[in-house]
């Protein structure tokens, strides 16, 4: 199994990096070689597993910037199989130093091309945009995991997003695939959640998961304390519900 | 009264749009003239108004690339003394359209020159990033309101923004001021939503405003529906506090 999914969605606060550092740790868990790429200056995704790109200078605007290579900035985490490429503030100026190279949207793949032998999934945590860092996590990628939060201006983005893949498609990466909507931060209480839930599926019968992520504040709680929630509280609905998903994702992405 | 007011947080899903629209509409609804700018390509401030770029020519992108000026770009909404500037997905190229312009960040401050005479306050709604766009929007405002919603990763952002608003204000806008942190999407039933808050007032006991706005559906459905709260649910928990917190932001900032 060699798979690189990008969990992307320009629209904020959805649950990108709850999701990406979920299906890390669940695919590391099924003994799977995963690596975690932190692709946004935020470091969420770096700090959800208690490190910081304080600690030491190999970051990935290090490796982006030519300075180091991917695998060498790589580090193991506190979950056995799941290494991480961490980042930092400085990825933010990344866009700007890079403005004059035509082929901006392709050194991360390039970079990550080095690691691939050695990870059955490389799972990469795209920024809110769609500028030079979130396309290069899409031109990296095969598979897109799209997080969509159970709200409406949530679903407005959607359109954005499949234009974007489109883009991509046609001018960088031609092998990119869809691999799902995942629904996200469902309130069962709210109407509006439900017909969330309703248009997703309405529109997207296809390429929506059967699995629902609902809110839950123990997922919230996790990156405080440094850990993945299935370290953090591995009965909590919500670590259970991203257990369920990593089965559902993988069943239909490795049997096709 | 002459404020330009831009609400800026890269973290994304803080309620920055939901903030923009409400503050702006309250403002309104004082008899003063206000401008919202939509800053950000995902156009969630101006579908939250009930409309779409694509209904005609004009919107910020055409103004930033000197297709049109941004007078003629504004559009009155259903709230009286609420003119809006609104914005479209082809906003996302400008980053890239703009890459060899030196002063590429002054654009939408000097676009809003002409607009200035005309308004008491122009609210900016910035989108998730520190981008070009972002930039843009602290350096067109003499203002900043940062949505912090109360949770551990949100918290997080505050130390990154201050540093961007510090290199802002050295470098292109001296006028640049914190107007303050508004705690936002605060569920009472949490005790990560009580230690956010805790930690702010910790931390920054002059620059949190006193108003904490709770999380109510209502704040959420309403875009659905392309009203903002005040006319979609007048009383509402969420209406109620934005309503209560324009007060406290006038107060804080007219009477300095
Ligand atoms: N299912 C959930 N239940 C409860 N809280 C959640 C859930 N998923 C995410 N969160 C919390 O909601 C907030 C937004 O999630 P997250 O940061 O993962 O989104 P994001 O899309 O990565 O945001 P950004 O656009 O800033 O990168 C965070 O505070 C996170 O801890
Ligand atoms: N106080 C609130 N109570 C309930 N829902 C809210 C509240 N504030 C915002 N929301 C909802 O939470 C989501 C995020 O809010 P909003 O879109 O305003 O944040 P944002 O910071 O502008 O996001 P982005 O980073 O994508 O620009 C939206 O679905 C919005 O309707
Ligand atoms: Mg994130
Ligand atoms: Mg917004």
């Amino acid at each position: 199994i060699r798979h690189r999914v990008c969990i992307t969605n320009q629209k904020g606060g959805v649950g990108k990096t709850t999701t990406a550092v979920n299906l890390g740790s669940f695919l590391a868990r099924q003994n799977l070689a995963v690596l975690l790429v932190d692709n946004d200056p935020q470091s969420n995704a770096t700090s959800s597993l208690g490190t910081s790109a304080k600690d030491d200078a190999d970051d990935l605007y290090q490796v982006l910037t030519g300075r180091t290579d991917a695998v060498s900035a790589c580090r193991p985490t506190m979950i056995p199989n799941l290494d991480l490429l961490p980042s930092s503030p400085n990825l933010a100026a990344l866009e700007f130093e890079l403005r004059h190279d035509a082929d901006a949207e392709l050194r991360l793949a390039r970079e990550l091309a080095d690691c691939q032998a050695r990870y059955n999934y490389i799972v990469i945590d795209n920024p809110p945009s769609l500028g030079l860092l979130a396309i290069s996590g899409m031109v990296a990628a095969d598979l897109l995991v799209v997080p969509v939060q159970c709200e409406y201006l949530a679903l407005e983005g959607v359109a954005a997003i499949l234009d974007s893949v489109r883009r991509v498609r046609q001018s960088l990466n031609p092998d990119l695939a869809l691999a799902g909507f995942l629904l996200t931060l469902f309130d069962a209480r709210t109407r509006l959640s439900r017909e969330v839930v309703e248009e997703m599926r309405r529109h997207f019968p296809e390429d929506t998961y059967e699995t629902v992520i609902p809110r839950a504040v123990r997922l919230a709680e996790a990156p405080s304390h440094g850990l993945p929630a299935v370290l953090y509280d591995p009965v909590s609905s919500g670590t259970l519900a991203y257990q369920l998903w990593t089965a559902e994702f993988r069943a239909r992405i490795e049997r096709g």
